[in-house]
């Protein structure tokens, strides 16, 4: 279960204070598909990166079953991320130097003991289509591979929670389809809680509930 | 006008070849505007690339107003793309350490007396929603944001020739809808040809006709 109250984050460029977020409350359960949507530089990307642990916010908590970011060290974030959380970044963030099976199998060896099996990564690598492309580097990968290789990557270890920033953005009809298959396959049959940003309808509603957001808040 | 005939290109990762394009021709009128469609995978930029000169074909030959890449030198070739050709990149390629207006008005310096005139460049920046952010960075924007600076820089120069690829990729409707009107507009007023690559069954309808591609061929 995700547990966010009063997210506040203001970033500073110059003299000009920007208000991404402006007071952001919401509780995810275990097992939830909730979809984000709201337009561009609406604070979407920036309460994912919160929620995930990756960013602080200006003011405000995120729990994770109970556990405060806030109460946690930065190491003991690390490791609570690392085993619990898979995230799809809007740009993929791949490793450049490494190629699609290394950037996936490198996501493995960071989880240690938790990480999946391979049965499991084979199985993913299959259904997203990215087979015959797995000794290609980002560079040498078209958009919506790169996509599909990041999103193997993080779905490998089995992540209770799945944080996915427009997961199908780069991608055609038939492999966005494809994606949000496997996504609810997951959540159904695994439980696999998930929150996903995306620009397209469609997806959005294959969450069992949309949060919409504008200027920085959720609104109603 | 773009004149391109029997275009292959085959790139070597180890043992393998991937054939990205096996044999494209085609013909963009002056004042056109072309959508392009296709699976993830299937060609689409790697023939950007290629019609913008940015790639050499692995055979096949690309013609510009009638004069052939192949047979001008790098130097002529670069020159022809800065003074002809706007290109909005599908993961944007903004340079990371100038901000937004940077990014812009470098593409302006280097036109050098071909730079399209500062209204145009303000009408851009305002239409395309982008002028709160002109002092942000590259990763101090969203990914949305980042996109719209992405396609402010290819037109700020008025080319003749404009290649998007998937330019709303990142955009929710309300902003994708402003983008589209731009380069629509653009089009009919100005007669800028345009090729643009999309996965967005709205977006392909702005065009005046749509080439569909699969495994590197344009299919009937
Ligand atoms: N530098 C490269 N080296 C090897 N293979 C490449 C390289 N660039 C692209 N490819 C391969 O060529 C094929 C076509 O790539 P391209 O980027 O043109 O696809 P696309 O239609 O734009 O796909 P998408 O919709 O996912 O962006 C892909 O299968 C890709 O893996
Ligand atoms: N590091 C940063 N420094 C300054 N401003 C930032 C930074 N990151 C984001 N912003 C600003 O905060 C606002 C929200 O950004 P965010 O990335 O959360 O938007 P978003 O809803 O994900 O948009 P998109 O749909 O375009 O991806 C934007 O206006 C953006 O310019
Ligand atoms: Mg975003
Ligand atoms: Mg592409």
């Amino acid at each position: 279960r995700i547990t966010a109250k009063d997210l506040v984050k203001i970033y500073r460029i110059g003299e000009v204070d920007v208000h991404a977020l402006r007071g952001v409350s919401l509780r995810v359960e275990a097992g939830e598909f909730v979809t984000v949507v709201g337009a561009s530089g609406s604070g979407k990307s920036t309460l994912l990166h919160i929620l995930g642990g990756l960013t602080h916010p200006t003011s405000g908590e995120v729990s994770i079953d109970g556990r405060a970011y806030g109460s946690l060290s930065d190491a003991q974030r690390t490791a609570l991320r690392r085993r619990n959380i898979g995230f799809v970044f809007q740009k993929f963030n791949l490793l450049p130097t490494l190629d699609a099976r290394g950037n996936i199998e490198l996501a493995r060896e960071i989880a240690g003991p938790e990480a999946g099996v391979p049965q499991h990564r084979d199985r993913l690598i299959d259904l997203l289509g990215i087979r015959a492309r797995l000794n290609h580097r980002p560079n040498q990968l078209s958009g919506g591979e790169q996509q599909r290789v990041a999103i193997a990557r993080a779905l490998v270890n089995e992540p209770r929670i799945l944080l996915a920033d427009e997961p199908t953005g780069n991608l055609d009809s038939k492999n966005s389809d494809a994606v949000l298959q496997v996504l609810q396959e997951l959540n159904r049959s695994l439980g696999q809680t998930i929150v996903m940003i995306t620009h397209n309808p469609d997806a959005a509603a294959f969450g069992n509930r949309t949060l919409h957001m504008r200027d920085g808040q959720i609104v109603g």
